[in-house]
This record gives structure tokens, C-alpha cells and sequence, in this order.
């Protein structure tokens, strides 16, 4: 079973891009199939986190894109996260791709995240549906 | 002989960069 990533708080701050987002990069899915980063299909983490017996799959609507006041390098990102539509800011490098429900990977600056990662990228948008994570059988 | 380098395999649920908040009810 996955291990989980630590609980939010309202605004997450990646360290740095990670590595898995490089073009070519290996990704297991829950059943054990694997597939380049590129090749991901929103059915991909649908059907992984139907099988999860931690994690499930939501939806979280792009409310706000703005620059960050602490770097031009980073941007912030607001969502609204749910059903109950939850409210929750990230701030990430304007190259941070987030997959997109029905669309694929997309970030605040495409042709930068083309240019460092390979990854193929489109324009993150206001109203823009990404996928998110939540843990199942929260009390 | 040369070992093969081995390829790093990343889980699919890393590729999500946070978790929704709590829902409490």
C-alpha cells in the first residue's frame, strides 16, 4: 500500500521540481502497470486510487493564479478543493505541471516546463479541474 | 561485467502535489 503524503496545511511549498516529471520518467500505477509520465491518462489515477485502500481521487477547480511576492520563479496557486469546495493555496515554480481532468499536464508557464522537463504541457487556466488526493475514511 | 543501472520507479500518487483538506463532517 502507498505510503501517504503528510497532511496539508493551507499553503504547501514544494522544495524544488521533482524528478518524476522529467520526460521518460517510470510511473507505477496502483495495479502495478507502469507508464511514462507523458503517457498518463486521467483514467490512470482514477482507476489507481479505485484500487487504493488509502487514497481517492478529487477534484479541485483552479479559483486564482497569481505571482508570488516572494520570487518571479513562483506562482500561487488558489483551488477549491471538493464537494465543500475547501479553499487551499499552493505555491509552486511557474514550471509545476498539474494534471488536469480530461486534459492532461498543464502549469502557469508551459514552454518553461517544455523547456527543463520535455514534459508536452498546456496553460494552466482559472476554472481549470486538476486532480487532487484525499484520504478515505477520514473521521 | 557492467551492472545495469536500475531505472527509478516513482508511484503514481507522488505525482499529486498535496492532499485535499480533512472534510469533517
Amino acid at each position: 500500500a502507498p505510503s501517504a503524503p503528510p497532511p496539508p496545511s493551507n499553503t504547501v511549498v514544494p522544495p524544488s521540481l521533482p524528478p518524476y516529471f522529467i520526460k521518460g520518467s517510470i510511473i507505477q500505477l496502483a495495479d502495478g502497470e507502469l507508464k511514462r509520465v507523458e503517457d498518463l491518462k486521467t483514467e490512470d489515477f482514477i482507476q489507481s486510487a479505485e484500487i487504493s485502500s488509502e487514497l481517492k481521487i478529487d477534484s479541485s477547480t483552479v479559483e486564482r493564479i497569481e505571482g508570488s511576492h516572494t520570487s518571479p520563479n513562483f506562482a500561487v496557486v488558489q483551488f477549491s478543493v471538493g464537494e465543500h469546495r475547501a479553499q487551499v493555496s499552493v505555491e509552486v515554480l511557474v514550471e509545476y505541471p498539474f494534471f488536469v481532468f480530461g486534459q492532461g499536464w498543464s502549469s502557469c508557464c508551459p514552454d518553461r516546463t517544455t523547456q527543463l522537463l520535455e514534459l508536452p504541457c498546456t496553460k494552466l487556466s482559472v476554472g481549470d479541474v486538476c486532480i487532487s488526493l484525499t484520504l478515505k475514511n477520514l473521521r | 561485467n557492467v551492472e545495469p543501472r536500475s531505472v527509478p520507479v516513482f508511484p503514481w500518487h507522488s505525482l499529486v502535489p498535496f492532499l485535499a483538506p480533512t472534510q469533517s463532517d
